[in-house]
């Protein structure tokens, strides 16, 4: 564990927290990406279903944890909670985010690590979480009114993998050269997608 | 050597 990812991961978690407080403390999820939610859970089911199997850290377990059951929370008020619900602008979340999945899921067939079960699912949950904000930044160009909790979430999130790549980039030279390929394009276009967010973020 | 990266990250 290095300074880099720990950073990336209290930040990851600070942007989940954040969105989790907006929803919670306004009872509104207005200019939230109930797609993009639904993809993040996707993601942190398929990437860490050996939850159960691989026993890497307390910290690494519990994050997970922490991870998959505040992403279904999110799915969960968004699509079941009275109050909440009604804030949805369904209309306006209209990016057909199933395209999505079917891409990674595509991409992670053919460019894999190895082809088996649990590396396909590693590969389709990273191309799946580099692309999984598209439908949220588009409801943000859409909205012209981004409410603070709404802007920190994205901004958050934007730095979380920012902070993984400056990880990858220390272990690169501390840990030899291991392949991650992968992660290094996904994280790279992951970022970039937030790229044009962070210029308008700050020109507000 | 192209070793798999190691699944230790979140």
């Amino acid at each position: 564990m290095n300074a880099f990812r720990f950073l990336g991961d209290m930040t990851h978690l600070f942007s989940v927290l954040v969105l989790l407080l907006k929803i919670y403390a306004t009872k509104s999820c207005s200019g939230v990406s109930r797609k993009t939610q639904e993809l993040y859970m996707v993601v942190f089911l398929a990437r860490y279903m050996d939850l159960f199997t691989d026993y890497i850290s307390l910290y690494n377990s519990v994050m997970k944890v922490v991870f998959i059951t505040s992403s279904a929370a999110i799915v969960w008020c968004m699509r079941r909670h009275p109050q909440v619900r009604r804030t949805y602008d369904k209309e306006q979340d209209t990016f057909r985010h199933v395209v999505l999945v079917a891409a990674a899921f595509v991409l992670a067939l053919i460019f894999n690590e190895r082809f088996t079960f649990r590396e396909i699912c590693w590969a389709f949950s990273i191309y799946l979480e580099a692309v999984a904000i598209l439908p949220q930044l588009v409801l943000l160009q859409r909205g012209r009114n981004v409410d603070n909790l709404t802007g920190q979430y994205v901004f958050f999130l934007g730095a979380y993998r920012a902070f993984y790549i400056l990880n990858w980039i220390y272990r690169y030279f501390t840990e030899g050269h291991h392949s991650r390929w992968i992660s290094w394009l996904s994280g790279l276009v992951q970022t970039g997608l937030y790229a044009d967010f962070f210029y308008y973020y700050f020109l507000r | 050597e192209c070793l798999a990266a190691p699944k230790d990250e979140l």
